[in-house]
């Protein structure tokens, strides 16, 4: 049976003339680490679930990567991350929304998944449950980076937001 | 934003998506893709999907869930389901990002509409790409 992992970063204006070669090169060491994260699971036969999380967790731990250390930062200058994660085996599934200092959200989604009755936990709430479970929490300086800091102070103050690879602000307005 | 989808030995199949969200988002803003049925979903009678871009659109068009919709009940491939979300569904209201799905048979496709998305896959039939830009 072929087995088959595939990964993401995000996606946006990513312009080619901000991008060294070495950026790049790191960037596509971070995906390949990822890959073979999962990948190494399912050729031992593990489930495509342990997989997913797995190359996930990779991507969270990259400071490269909007997600887990590395994350933007919020209008207050903090970090609140989200997770989802879902089984197509059985169409379980879990998530966490605004979570703080959680090392590895997507672990705590899939905690959400298979030690809850719920779907989804939010903020105070979902770190209370993490709390409970034994995860990881770091301090700010963790998810900190250079990169995403000088993101921040460009748009400081403001009302706008762009998305984490976008070169500029849309200024459009969703929802 | 990142993820992940795979599909295992057994023809299982996952997805997992996690975020930092946007920057300088306020008011305890989310909706970046990493909620069910929108950024990330997964069945195994279609396909397993993560999510990436501008989150209130992929909201607003279910992005996730439509390509399993699509799948389930216009028989469409994978390749065409997110293609249809993609660069059909998404790209009418302006819906920047992308989407990566497996189906059960270990089939693939990474689709975007923007000028990039970092991505990779890699296969037990060999296949190893990683890939930023188009």
């Amino acid at each position: 049976m072929k087995y088959t992992i595939a990964v993401h970063g995000g996606a946006g204006t990513i312009l080619q003339t901000n991008m060294t070669p070495g950026l790049e090169q790191n960037y596509k060491r971070g995906l390949q680490q990822a890959l073979n994260a999962g990948y190494s699971i399912l050729e031992n036969g593990g489930t495509a679930m342990d997989a997913a999380v797995a190359a996930v967790i990779v991507l969270e731990d990259d400071i490269l990567f909007n997600a887990g250390r590395g994350s933007v930062f919020t209008k207050k200058g903090l970090h609140e991350m989200d997770a989802a994660v879902m089984n197509g085996a059985d169409l379980m599934a879990g998530a966490v929304c605004g979570v703080q200092h959680i090392r590895n959200p997507i672990k705590l989604a899939e905690a959400v998944m298979l030690k809850t009755e719920h779907v989804m936990l939010c903020g105070d709430g979902a770190a209370n449950f993490a709390k409970e479970q034994g995860f990881v929490f770091e301090p700010d300086e963790y998810f900190f980076s250079k990169f995403r800091y000088d993101q921040w102070n460009e748009m400081k103050g403001s009302d706008a937001y762009q998305l984490d690879h976008s070169v500029k602000n849309t200024g459009k307005k969703f929802g | 934003t990142v993820g992940a989808v795979a599909c295992d030995m057994q023809g299982n199949i996952a997805a997992a998506t996690s975020t930092g969200g946007m920057t300088n988002k306020n008011y305890g803003r989310i909706g970046d893709s990493p909620l069910i049925g929108c950024g990330t979903y997964a069945n195994n009678k279609t396909c397993a999907v993560s999510c990436t871009g501008h989150g209130e659109l992929f909201i607003k068009v279910v992005a996730a869930y439509d390509v399993s919709c699509l799948m389930e009940y216009a028989n469409m491939n994978l390749h065409d389901a997110m293609n249809k979300v993609v660069n059909e569904k998404l790209v009418a209201i302006n819906g920047e990002g992308g989407i990566i799905g497996v189906d059960a048979k270990g089939n693939f496709a990474l689709l975007f509409n923007s000028e990039g998305m970092y991505r990779g896959v890699k296969t037990s039939d060999g296949l190893n790409e990683v890939a930023i830009y188009k």
